[in-house]
């Protein structure tokens, strides 16, 4: 089935 | 910082719907307000909360100040209020603790509390500003419904929006579902309508699981939004009055 993907490679870091 | 709520019942439900999802939070206290940010564990899903200052009355803070607060220890001192107690939150400069005071507006009971702060080194992530292909607002107890209905069956739904309407589908062990709903304006009752708003057609697979912790927020208002762009985490927002909110991201599953 499709990979859960985390926030971290969407969302930037400060 | 002094705020003081007129209904403890809006802190305890946004309380109740994200303490599932994350344990220790700072809440980030400035002129504009009490924010908050965090994770889950996972860093698959965000809460992101805006209490704006109008939403208390009267709202005080002189210097911005993080309080670390454990969710746990909060629900248990807040189940100390009733809903529709006066609730004040109250720290000093530097705090070790927080403040908590709840008053009856119909009796001359007063009951107060205060917490220990912990020190919570919290990663805040930049999110950015989206125009998303597709906002859908429809009522909260239908989106509540669709995820409860749809997690029976599989751990996973494909949201698609199309301009015929938004469909939520789910393949299971049992067989399979789908619910539809079409843009539609409810006359009697505006906040049944479903609104969909989009520029392009989009499509995205989200974990059940997630989105069903996100509808514990349902109580907090009689809408929800969500936001979505191909191949982007899906944005759940529920209002709250004076511009505050509730919001949730949740990143998407991808490939196969």
């Amino acid at each position: 089935g499709p990979k859960q993907q985390t926030l971290a490679g969407f969302f930037s870091r400060p | 910082l002094e705020a003081r709520l007129e209904q403890a019942a809006m802190l305890k439900r946004v309380v109740d719907a994200i303490k599932d999802l994350v344990q220790d939070c700072n809440f980030d206290c400035n002129d504009s307000g009490i924010a908050l940010q965090a994770m889950d564990n996972s860093h698959v899903a965000l809460v992101s909360m805006m209490l704006k200052s109008e939403s208390f009355s009267p709202f005080r803070c002189d210097r911005n100040i993080a309080l670390g607060i454990n969710l746990t220890s909060l629900t248990k001192v807040l189940r100390a209020a009733q809903g529709d107690d006066i609730l004040t939150l109250k720290a000093e400069d530097a705090p070790d603790v927080v403040n908590l005071t709840f008053e009856s507006p119909e009796s001359d009971r007063l009951s107060e509390y205060d917490i220990k702060l912990m020190d919570i080194d919290q990663e805040h992530l930049g999110i950015p500003d989206t125009e998303y292909a597709a906002t859908i607002t429809l009522p909260s107890s239908e989106f509540s419904r669709i995820t409860r209905d749809l997690s029976a069956l599989s751990e996973s739904v494909a949201i698609e929006c199309t301009k015929e309407g938004v469909k939520f589908t789910c393949t299971g062990d049992i067989g399979n579902g789908s619910v539809s709903l079409r843009q539609h304006t409810n006359v009697e009752n505006d906040a049944k309508s479903v609104d969909i708003s989009l520029t392009e057609p989009v499509a995205l697979t989200f974990s059940l699981k997630y989105l069903v912790n996100f509808c514990k927020a349902a109580g907090l208002s009689d809408r929800v939004r969500l936001c979505l762009s191909n191949e982007v985490p899906l944005l759940v927002e529920y209002g709250l009055s004076n511009n505050s909110y509730l919001r949730f991201y949740l990143a998407p599953k991808i490939g196969d």
